[in-house]
This record gives structure tokens, C-alpha cells and sequence, in this order.
């Protein structure tokens, strides 16, 4: 054994790329017939039945992804790149980075790139003060990130186009029911400032268009919602006295108008019966070299969250065009709210290499993580206790953030979170 | 990644016969977009008008 072992020689060969896929496709059939087996000797046991992972049409290719774990390639993808690299190799390893994916290093707002230990620190990079000007025009909606127009356009019927008039619908992307009155409270603190506009909302109610004093800031109503104000006029308008009980007016409007619509049609439906309006949608692609942070693009308040805990399907624009409902599949975070003209959602949808969605007034959102399908079999066995069917995502409310806006209030081009590797 | 915006604006008007000088018209107020698709757009910069 002694003299074979130091005697043998060793030769290391690649294992084809077509050959890795193929096992690792085997393995994971094996994975999903051993489930199934499992799941049907569990039939009309009192167990919840857990999410079925839903298999999409398309090319080739798409089948071949639909085998591979892709969230747990995603989250080594995300360990791999938490890896401290050797110091010397910091700024010639993320400059050929750069190279590749086109990243504009001089708008880095730390100018010492060994600063970064890792790709995962790079890649949630913050840049400078002023790099990215928000467009001047108040009754502008901005771009929410740095990226690419997919699409965009007016929702008929329901139904988005995703591209190359591939369509899915709204309830499919957003959930089909009305967020819930009896959602779980989110903790929605960031850290002392939102502590302290918390403690502040007593205050709303004396100081009728003063929410909220925060360092000697003082926030209205006003400030909140850029552009024309339903009743009052226009900002600008607004009387500088105390006596006029703008805030409560202007909740009883939202909560009349959403009130009155809720007989009527699907919850996303257009709320307002004053102004004559429609839906409309826009999807932005970030491309790997790009500032992965997100903004708000209007003022607007988040009342609640659902976080779709999906598939990791790359999102690149050839994915887009041939994976049908590409969006309704994936991981996502759908924030929903309102403002001035109404029903308002952002949705980031995560991708394989970037599963981890962070929202900066969420601490308790996780996404990518192994916890995140024993929240939802929590989710889906007490939808079970309570009768209901389980809607396939986990639901929260921030309406403890803001008593008065019953949501968490973002400000026009306020960074809300991120995209992380992995 | 990518973002999905989904949200509510008002429709754009057409003029009537008397406002438009006898002939319809585009559809005036509203949301206007400003972008194109496949536009590469940075953080900021407007997507569209109400």
C-alpha cells in the first residue's frame, strides 16, 4: 500500500461541464421522487402540504435549470464570496471585476479598494455623495436603480407583459388576496432615527401637519407627498399655520376611496373614483456590474410586505424571453402601499447569483435562507389551523411604524435595501 | 436582479372635439413616460412624468 501510494501516478482531470450538470440533474430528480414518495405517504395526515416547487415550460435549457438546486447554489455562490481574499489581490481582482462587468470605479464611494475584503462587500458597494442626482422635476417618477429598461407600459386587464408579449398576471406576481388586516407586525426600526420618529408620533396629532421632528428635521405631510395634494392644493399652497387637520384628512380620503373600492373588482384595482386613472409597470434588469442598492422612486408609504419565497432562476434578459412568468417563479419581496395617486409595489426579484434581498426597515425579512421554508410551512400550517388556504407567501404589516400613515413612509430617491450574492 | 414597479396614475386625457379645435388629439395629463426600451437608466433619473 506504502509503495503504491508514493509510487502512483496522479493525474487531475477537469470533469466536463456537460457531464457535472448531468449528475447533478440525476441527483436532483432523485431528490424530488424521493419528496413526492415522501409527501404522498403523508396524504391525509395532518401535516400541511409544503410548497410544491412548480415546474416551468420552456426550451431545453430552462429544463435543465428547473433540475439543478439553484437556491442552494445560490447561497454557496454567496458563501464563496464572503471568503476573505488576500490583501494584494484586493484591487487587481475586483479592477479585472470591474473590467469585465463595466463597473465605473472612480463613482466608488471608497476610493482604497482594499478597504473591500471580500466580492460580496464590493458588490454592495455605496457610492459617492452627488454621483447620482435625483432628477429635479418633483412630479417625476425616478429610476429606483442603476439598470436596464426591460419593459414598461399600461397594465390591461390584469395582466403585465413581461417580454416579447410573454403575459402573467398581477395576482400572480403581487398574490391574489388583499393584504391582510391580521398580518404579523413587522419590526420595522432601522436604527434611532426611526426610533425617534416613532416616539414622535404622539405628536402627530397636536401638531396636525407636523409628523415628526427627527435631529431638528421637521417632516410634513407635505414634504412626505411631493406634488399636488388631493384637497388642499399644491404644496407650496399649504398654509404655514397649525389650524388646518391636514393629516387626518387626508387618511380618511385614502381610507374611503380604498374602502369603498374593496367591493368592487381585484384589491390591486385602480383605488381612486376622483381622478380617472390606470395601472401601469415598469421592470429595470441590474446587470452584474452594476450599484446593486435600490431607492425609492416616488414619496410613498409601505404598509406591508409579502416575501414569495421561490425559485432563483437567473433573470438575465435571454431567461426573461423564453421562461414564461419568470417574475411569478422567483424569490421575491413585494412591498405594497400607496401614494398620492394611490395603490403603489415595488418588487425586487431575486436571481440566482443575488438570492438575498434586503430591505432596509425589515430586520426581520429573510430571504435565501434556510429558515425561510420553515417560516413558510409556519405560514402555511397556521393558514391550515385557521381554515384558510395558504396563499404561498409569508405576510407582514409595518402599520406599526406610522400610526397616522399606517405604513413606513419613504421619501423620494431614500435608499430602502439591496441586493446581496448569494 | 430586477425591479417591478406596479403602481396607480392617472390616464392621460383626450381632448374633446370643442378643446382640440374639431380633431382628437394625444392624450394630454396624465403619466408620460421619458424612457425607451433597453435604455440604461442610473439611480435618480426620471422613468416618467404624472
Amino acid at each position: 500500500l506504502n509503495s503504491a501510494l508514493k509510487n502512483t501516478k496522479i493525474e487531475w482531470k477537469p470533469i466536463p461541464i456537460a457531464l457535472g450538470v448531468t449528475f447533478l440533474g440525476a441527483f436532483q430528480l432523485y431528490r424530488i421522487q424521493r419528496r413526492e414518495k415522501h409527501i404522498q405517504s403523508n396524504e391525509g395526515a395532518d401535516i400541511p402540504r409544503k410548497r410544491e416547487r412548480i415546474r416551468p415550460s420552456g426550451p431545453w435549457t430552462v429544463q435543465v435549470m428547473s433540475t439543478l438546486p439553484l437556491k442552494a447554489l445560490s447561497r454557496l455562490w454567496g458563501r464563496f464570496n464572503e471568503l476573505t481574499i488576500p490583501y494584494y489581490l484586493r484591487v487587481p481582482g475586483f479592477k479585472l471585476y470591474a473590467f469585465i462587468f463595466g463597473v465605473n470605479l472612480s463613482e466608488v464611494a471608497e476610493p482604497d479598494l482594499h478597504t473591500y475584503p471580500n466580492l460580496a462587500a464590493f458588490f454592495y458597494r455605496t457610492l459617492k455623495p452627488g454621483v447620482r442626482p435625483l432628477d429635479p422635476n418633483p412630479h417625476a417618477i425616478l429610476s429606483p436603480a442603476d439598470g436596464k429598461v426591460i419593459q414598461f407600459g399600461h397594465i390591461e386587464n390584469g395582466e403585465v407583459e413581461q417580454v416579447k408579449g410573454v403575459t402573467y398576471s398581477l395576482d400572480a406576481l403581487l398574490g391574489s388576496e388583499r393584504p391582510s388586516q391580521n398580518a404579523p407586525i413587522a419590526d420595522a426600526r432601522i436604527g434611532a432615527k426611526h426610533e425617534h420618529m416613532k416616539v414622535d408620533h404622539e405628536d402627530i396629532l397636536r401638531t396636525d401637519q407636523e409628523f415628526a421632528k427627527v435631529n431638528g428635521i421637521t417632516y410634513t405631510l407635505p414634504n412626505l407627498f411631493s406634488g399636488p395634494w388631493p384637497k388642499h392644493g399644491t404644496p407650496s399652497e399649504m398654509p404655514s399655520d397649525q389650524s388646518m387637520p391636514a393629516a387626518p384628512s387626508i387618511e380618511s380620503e385614502v381610507r374611503a376611496d380604498l374602502e369603498g373600492s374593496e367591493a368592487a373588482g381585484p384589491w390591486w384595482a385602480p383605488t381612486s373614483a376622483k381622478t380617472p386613472t390606470g395601472l401601469y409597470f415598469c421592470v429595470i434588469y441590474l446587470a452584474p456590474g452594476d450599484y446593486h442598492r435600490f431607492h425609492s422612486p416616488v414619496s410613498w408609504v409601505v404598509e406591508s410586505r409579502r416575501h414569495f419565497a421561490g425559485e432563483l432562476y437567473s433573470v438575465s434578459p435571454y431567461l426573461q424571453r423564453t421562461l414564461p412568468g419568470l417574475f411569478t417563479l422567483n424569490e421575491r419581496v413585494v412591498l405594497l402601499g400607496r401614494w398620492r395617486w394611490g395603490f403603489f409595489s415595488y418588487t425586487p426579484v431575486g436571481a440566482t447569483n443575488v438570492g438575498s434581498i434586503k430591505i432596509n426597515f425589515d430586520r426581520e425579512l429573510r430571504t435565501n435562507s434556510l429558515t425561510t421554508d420553515t417560516a413558510a410551512d409556519r405560514a402555511a400550517h397556521e393558514a391550515a389551523k385557521r381554515g384558510e388556504p395558504y396563499s404561498g407567501f409569508a405576510e407582514a404589516s409595518y402599520v406599526n411604524a406610522s400610526r397616522v400613515l399606517r405604513g413606513h413612509a419613504l421619501g423620494r430617491g431614500e435608499e430602502m435595501g439591496g441586493f446581496q450574492l448569494g | 436582479s430586477t425591479i417591478v414597479l406596479v403602481f396607480e396614475a392617472p390616464k392621460g386625457r383626450r381632448p374633446t372635439m370643442d378643446e382640440g379645435e374639431g380633431h382628437e388629439g394625444e392624450p394630454e395629463g396624465g403619466l408620460r413616460w421619458t424612457i425607451t426600451e433597453g435604455q440604461k437608466v442610473k439611480v435618480g433619473e426620471a422613468l416618467a412624468v404624472v
